[in-house]
This record gives structure tokens, C-alpha cells and sequence, in this order.
């Protein structure tokens, strides 16, 4: 594995847990087995991930594959595994030395992509396709995707564009969700007219960073409710 | 302060407008502001022109971006704010085109408000819709319900939207702001976004601001 850069494990390569990552790899891995008998736990196998700093808090962006122990008791698992191998992304939020665990995902690895035939929605999500998503995942993007054309009228000028458009909606979905286990009020995230845009797009179009950028005219002070 | 208010259902607030593909939502905070104002102080509610602001209030940069402060005082400088429907919004930048003769409305002062959110919970009650900037952090996906996000990704200290106060409450004993946006009725709760209150979240009370009519 490439070597951890200091202060920031960013974009590891597979294999052993880095040091950096060795904390919050084994919190997600006592979530996942929270729960299960001795001889049932998963097991930690190779780890890959980054790390974002904020403030007091650090984000954990983990992608490891855990060893499910054989199964052989068919009150637990219908069919005898021998072993399985899954793959799983988890984020972990260190605050404080504190762990919460905010996602999880996991499914069986992949082991090669499969080409269903549909362009549009291959070429259009590469690095979803390639991501241990499972295929309805790409058929379920896709038919909220044309909800979402549907509904707010969008059209595409070409069929790249449409392309180009349903990617960045993809991703945008999964930021949503991201945004959704980081608020800690009652809002919901999800499908808006803005759900096409990137960040980029939508920063430059529809916010006002003059706000932040330039002092404006000073104005006194009003007077407090009830100030005599 | 009242446990909580809405200027929405006393008559102070024009319906939801929509800014369109432009940065003009310092217009839209100001022009709603005023709307209010104008309201409380001379008892009629007008729907205002955030066309003349991007056209003739040469401090600002209409779909580039503008200061509320800056606003009120180009309101001032220009002599008024015409109607909406005498000034309609076009989402870009024309040549001025405000006439002093048809402008309906004045304002003499404006003024910033409190930090303390109990405070500009008093002010609002009693004053009436306040003008505010925030940090729009994750306002692209927002559906519905009370946002707050956490304090790191949403900090008050990157402020990049302008937006009105109209009212305040609890949800289920959460605190929030009702804050009227304006990218149209089809986004978030018909238009309007809820916000923590209590927390300074997103920065709501680091600008708030409101015009004066005498």
C-alpha cells in the first residue's frame, strides 16, 4: 500500500489498515458484528479510505471487505456458505474521539461489470458501475431520473447531455444522502429541481458569495424590543 | 417574544417569488423586507420591483451578487421601489429604467439587528419579516422539515444566500426559523426553507438587517 501522508490518509491503495485508519476501520467492524454470537463475527480483511478534516471532527470515508465466518447451522442461513466475501463502505465521524458511525453499505463483491446493454446508464455512471452497487441499484437510479425529468420538465439538447446529466444526478443523489446523515434536525434531503446541477454549477448560478467576500455599508444598530 | 409568530398569516408577506438562473437573491431578501415594512408602517402590502435593483443599484452586481446594506441605501439614493408589475423581473440586468414618479414606496433608514436570536425573535414579533444571509450548505437537496446541519459543514463564516425571515416556532418542541426563499413555490416546503433556531446554524444571525419607514 502507498505510504500514509501525514496527517491525511488519502487515497489509499487496498491492503492492511493504515495506522490512520485502523481507529475507525475497527469501530465500523464492531458496529457491523453488534449483536452476533462468538464464531458469527465478520472479519476485517483489506481497508482503503480518506479522511476529511473539520473543525474538531474528522470524516472517515472507509471501503473494506469483511470475512463472514462459514455458516453451517441451517437455523441461521438456508444454504451452507462456505465463506463470503463482502465489500463495504462505511463513514465514520471521529469527534473528539468520539466514533459515530453515519453510512453503511455492503454487498457481495463484484467481480467484473456487468454489461446490461442499457448506455446510457453504463457509460453515464462509470464509476458507480464499478462501485459493489448492485444492478437494480443502476435500474432504479434510472427510472428516478426520468422522474425527475418528467416532473420538472427538463429537457437535453443531446444525448450525451442526458448522459453527462444523469451522472452528475447520481452522484448528487448519494451526496444528498451523505447531507441527510449529517443533519441533525428533521429536514429531509433528496430529488429537487437543482438535482441535474453540480455543486459548481449551482454555486455559480444561484448563490451570492459577494455576502462573505464584501464588507457592505455599515448600518447602526437597531434598538432592542422593550430597550427603553 | 411570543412562543412563536408568522407574519404570513397577519397579512405582512407577498407570495414566494422565483429568482430564476440569477444571483439576485439580496434583491429578493431586501424587496421582501421592504414589502413588510411597508406594511406595518403604512398598512398596505405591495409586491416590489427587484428588477430596479439589479438595473439601477450600481453598488450591487444584479446576478453577480449584492449586499442587503448596499440595497437599502441604493433604495434610498433612487428615491423608492417601484411596484413588481410597474417594474417587472426580468432575471438579468437591463439598462435602469426607474422613474421616481412611479415609485410607491420610500424608506428612511435601515438598520442591523441583534446576533442574540432571542433577540431578533423579539424584533421579528414586533417589527415585523427580517432580511438575513446564510450558508446555503446543503439547500440544493432540500425537500422538507427542520434543516441543521452540522456546525462544521455548515459555518457561519461562508455566508452565500440572502434570504426573509417571516416567522418562527416549534416542530414537535424543535426550534425554527420560517424563512421564505426564492427559487420558486416547487422547491422545499412551497417555497420556504426551515431553519434550526437557537444555534446560530448556517449563520442565520450574523446579517440580519431590515429597513426603516418612518
Amino acid at each position: 500500500p502507498a505510504p500514509a501522508q501525514s496527517g491525511a490518509a488519502d487515497a489509499q491503495g487496498w491492503g492492511p489498515p493504515p495506522p490512520e485508519l485502523l481507529g475507525p476501520a475497527r469501530f465500523a467492524l464492531e458496529m457491523y458484528n453488534r449483536g452476533r454470537a462468538a464464531g458469527t463475527r465478520a472479519v476485517l480483511g483489506a481497508v482503503r479510505g480518506r479522511v476529511r478534516r473539520a473543525g474538531h471532527g474528522s470524516l472517515y470515508s472507509l471501503e473494506a471487505t469483511l470475512e463472514e465466518p462459514p455458516c453451517n447451522d441451517p437455523t441461521v442461513c438456508q444454504l451452507p456458505v462456505s465463506r463470503k466475501t463482502l465489500l463495504c463502505s462505511f463513514e465514520v465521524l471521529d469527534e473528539l474521539g468520539k466514533h459515530m458511525l453515519l453510512r453503511r453499505d455492503c454487498g457481495p463483491v463484484v467481480t467484473k461489470v456487468t454489461d446490461d446493454g442499457n448506455e446510457a446508464l453504463n457509460s453515464g455512471l462509470p464509476l458507480l458501475t464499478k462501485d459493489p452497487l448492485s444492478q437494480d441499484f443502476s435500474v432504479k437510479m434510472a427510472s428516478i431520473f426520468k422522474n425527475f425529468v418528467t416532473t420538472y420538465n427538463r429537457t437535453y439538447q443531446t444525448k450525451e447531455e442526458a448522459q453527462w446529466r444523469l451522472s452528475v444526478f447520481a452522484s448528487n443523489m448519494v451526496r444528498a444522502q451523505k447531507i441527510q446523515a449529517l443533519d441533525h434536525g428533521t429536514a429531509q434531503y433528496g430529488v429537487t429541481k437543482f438535482s441535474d446541477l453540480t455543486e459548481e454549477e449551482f454555486r455559480t448560478i444561484y448563490l451570492n458569495p459577494l455576502l462573505r467576500e464584501v464588507p457592505g455599508k455599515k448600518m447602526h444598530l437597531a434598538k432592542s424590543i422593550g430597550d427603553p | 417574544a411570543p412562543p412563536e409568530w408568522d407574519w404570513r398569516k397577519n397579512g405582512a408577506v407577498t407570495k414566494v417569488k422565483d429568482q430564476g438562473m440569477c444571483g439576485s437573491c439580496w434583491a429578493f431578501s431586501v424587496t421582501g423586507n421592504v414589502e413588510g415594512q411597508w406594511f406595518l408602517n403604512r398598512g398596505t402590502l405591495l409586491s416590489l420591483s427587484e428588477q430596479e435593483l439589479l438595473d439601477c443599484d450600481k453598488m450591487d452586481k444584479a446576478c453577480m451578487g449584492g449586499l442587503p446594506s448596499n440595497a437599502y441605501s441604493a433604495i434610498k439614493n433612487l428615491g423608492g421601489l417601484e411596484t413588481e408589475d410597474d417594474y417587472s423581473y426580468q432575471g438579468h440586468m437591463q439598462a435602469c429604467n426607474f422613474s421616481a414618479e412611479k415609485a410607491k414606496v420610500y424608506i428612511n433608514d435601515s438598520v442591523e439587528l441583534s446576533q442574540n436570536e432571542q433577540k431578533l425573535a423579539a424584533w421579528l414579533a414586533k417589527k415585523g419579516p427580517i432580511s438575513v444571509a446564510i450558508n446555503a450548505f446543503g439547500m440544493q437537496f432540500y425537500r422538507h422539515g427542520i434543516a441543521h446541519p452540522l456546525r462544521p459543514l455548515c459555518s457561519p463564516w461562508l455566508i452565500d444566500h440572502a434570504v426573509l425571515i417571516v416567522g418562527y416556532g416549534n416542530r414537535s418542541e424543535v426550534p425554527f426559523w420560517a424563512i421564505k426563499n426564492s427559487w420558486g413555490t416547487d422547491w422545499g416546503e412551497k417555497g420556504y426553507y426551515y431553519l434550526h433556531r437557537g444555534s446560530g446554524s448556517c449563520g442565520v444571525n450574523t446579517m440580519a438587517s431590515s429597513a426603516v419607514v418612518n
